[in-house]
């Protein structure tokens, strides 16, 4: 049985879509069997792995909405042992849809349910929000990853998602942990972030990953070439940063 | 009567915040009487200009009820010449307030037009989403500043934002005009912000401000101290960048 992991954080940029392509990749070519469910009308999970808006056929809005079966939406290996429900801008009519239904909150998780017997990991890419998405996303999974950036104002968000994240354990999903926050875009030139990563330390009880991502134009230049870092440049240092962070994600979970 | 221009851009973190406190204040300092509107529940346009959301009583989601007046809730003079009209995670709310609503686009304009004749400039700061919050800051608003990362990801979400401005000026607001593109934290040694300069200026028809918001260390570390970075740090290039936006601006709108 899959474990479902969410990746949310409703401040934005702080390197959601690039923490699930690349952590989701990782354990793909370590041979975990791995889904990316790309959860944000954005689409950057989808063509971040290669699948732009003008060649999507079938998509997330389309399982949610009940038009369309789960094998015509998903595309297999988009990468090693990783494969994709992808979204498109169409996703956006997916708030409508939920809000209007009796489970709400419980649509995404239905979903998953019929495909999680198939994979190791599944990872949830949440758009930049604390709405009916990703709180589907959030009452799906088992735990959930929060990249922030070393930064005042994300630092200031991390207090509101822990609220978001005890509602959903009290109401909607008591199964729900905290997997870890990933220090992402690290500067350590800046002063800035190492004064927030103390305070990060010192005021979340939550556990934080000891694999920080650095800033690293390598990793900002992979999505253009719908590839995840490890395939663009595996001597960049964004490549080790998210091979060592699949390895301590392996080890958390008792499966190296 | 004021000039109201919403700050807007659904990708995360690509420095809508910054560019609305940034530039607002810069005019402030330059003498026009100004208004920031903060549209977006992380409250950082709020907390970036000093108030945090411990110390907030009055807000926009009480202007969107009707629960208060526009004199309670409106701060004055968080910067020269500056006002705010200040927010929280309350606002969150809103969202499903507004939906409920007759008139739901034009909540926010209704709003606005009882104090537009009271400043020469009204900003909009934007949370990164196209739903119903920012769908009434464009309809309130005569033009529509984009700030954009000089990144991929950021460039594919262009299309989709103008495609929701063409629909906003056909069906609810024609006077909307694009007032430019801003590419902030800009980077020029890395290969990819050019390329992606290039492609902006190839695809895109409308405007870009000359002024580019380079990446600067200050401009990170000013939302901490609740200044404006022309008022954390006057030496830096940030401080250099905004000041010489706000010249451009004002040039613009032939009001120098
Ligand atoms: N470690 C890094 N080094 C350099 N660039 C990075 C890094 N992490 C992310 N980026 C870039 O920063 C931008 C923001 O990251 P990303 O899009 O993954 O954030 P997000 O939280 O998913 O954003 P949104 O809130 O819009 O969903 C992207 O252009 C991405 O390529
Ligand atoms: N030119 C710059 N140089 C350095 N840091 C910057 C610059 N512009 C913005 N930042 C920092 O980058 C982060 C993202 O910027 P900001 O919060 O303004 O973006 P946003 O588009 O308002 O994000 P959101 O989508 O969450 O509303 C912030 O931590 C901000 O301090
Ligand atoms: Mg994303
Ligand atoms: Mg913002």
């Amino acid at each position: 049985m899959g474990k479902v992991v969410a990746i949310a954080n409703q401040k934005g940029g702080v390197g959601k879509t690039t923490t699930a392509v690349n952590l989701a990749a990782a354990l793909g070519l370590l041979n975990k069997q791995v889904l990316i469910i790309d959860a944000d009308p954005q689409g950057n999970a989808s063509s971040g792995l290669g699948h732009k808006e003008g060649d999507i056929d079938g998509e997330l809005y389309d399982l949610i909405t009940g038009d369309r079966s789960i094998a015509d939406v998903l595309i297999k290996e988009v990468s090693t042992n990783l494969d994709l429900i992808p979204s498109t801008v169409e996703l956006v009519g997916a708030e409508i849809e939920l809000v209007q239904k009796e489970d709400r909150e419980f649509v995404l998780s239905k979903i998953i349910n019929q495909i999680r017997d198939n994979y190791d990991y599944i990872f949830i890419d949440c758009l930049p929000s604390l709405g009916i998405l990703t709180l589907n996303a959030l009452t799906s999974a088992d735990s959930v990853i929060v990249p922030a950036q070393c930064e005042i104002y994300s630092l200031e968000g991390l207090g509101k998602l822990k609220n978001t994240i005890s509602l959903v354990q009290s109401e909607l999903n008591a199964n729900l942990k905290v997997e870890g926050i990933v220090l992402s875009m690290y500067d350590k030139r800046l002063r800035m972030a190492n004064m927030v990563v103390e305070t990060i330390k010192e005021i979340l009880t939550d556990p934080i990953f000891e694999t920080i991502i650095h800033r690293n134009s390598k990793i900002g230049e992979a999505p253009s070439t719908g590839k995840p870092i490890l395939l663009y440049d595996i001597s960049s240092k964004g490549a080790t940063n998210f091979l060592n962070l699949a390895y301590e994600f392996l080890q958390n979970n008792d499966d190296e």
